[in-house]
């Protein structure tokens, strides 16, 4: 455990809180994509399968138990308890065209031909791409609210702090992880473009919009 | 091809 790590999980758990308590104080869950949100529930639940089945410390057994429990949470409260405030209409991103092309592409390309592997690549490769619903509806209605700003922030920030990470371990622990780091590059750009208007924009006290 | 290690990170 490195402090990129470490802090890479902290800012990973501000983000889910941050959209957490967003929903619950306003009671609303308005601008924030429940597609995206279910994608992340699919996400941890086939990475962390493992939990039956390994284990390797009391903090990654809590964290992942938080993380799974958070994102249910959040789905819970966007689909059933604040229904009313979904903004379905602008949710239109077709998640088939994620999860398709990453559930065969984690059978070709994994590390070992077994069921929870295979569903651990099936997580990395979704991870990387399931926050595209969310980044879709806010260019479809040009703006966030800045609390959904920050909790963008946090989890793009959690992922490149990953990358650090990951540079770390492979000239410390000589440990690399070839899916992993791919992904998470790619995880990473897709974030490229928001990082830059929370910078210019909302670390500047303006609204993030989009030019129409 | 990479051993499948135990996955330590969250």
């Amino acid at each position: 455990m490195n402090i990129f790590r470490l802090t890479g999980d902290l800012s990973h758990l501000a983000a889910i809180i941050i959209l957490l308590l967003k929903i619950w104080k306003s009671r609303s869950c308005a601008g924030i994509s429940g597609k995206s949100q279910i994608l992340f529930a699919m996400v941890f639940t086939t990475r962390y399968l493992d939990l039956l089945t390994a284990y390797i410390s009391l903090y990654n057994t809590s964290m992942k138990i938080i993380y799974i429990g958070c994102s249910y949470a959040t789905v819970y409260l966007i689909y059933a308890k604040f229904k009313a405030t979904y903004d379905g209409n602008h949710d239109t991103f077709r998640v088939e065209f994620l999860v398709v092309p990453v559930g065969g592409l984690s059978f070709l390309v994994n590390h070992d031909f077994s069921p929870l592997e295979i569903l651990w690549t099936f997580s990395i490769y979704l991870e990387a791409v399931a926050i595209l619903p969310q980044l879709f509806m806010i260019s479809k209605t040009g703006e966030a609210e800045t609390i959904t700003t920050h909790y963008l922030f946090f989890l793009g920030l959690y992922r490149a702090l990953y990358l650090i990470n990951w540079v770390w371990r492979f000239y410390f622990e000589g440990f690399f992880d070839m899916i992993a780091i791919v992904a998470g590059v790619v995880q990473t750009i897709l974030y490229c473009d928001f990082f830059y208007l929370y910078v210019t924009k909302v670390l500047k006290g303006k609204k993030l919009s989009l030019p129409a | 091809a990479e051993e499948a290690a135990a996955h330590d990170e969250l």
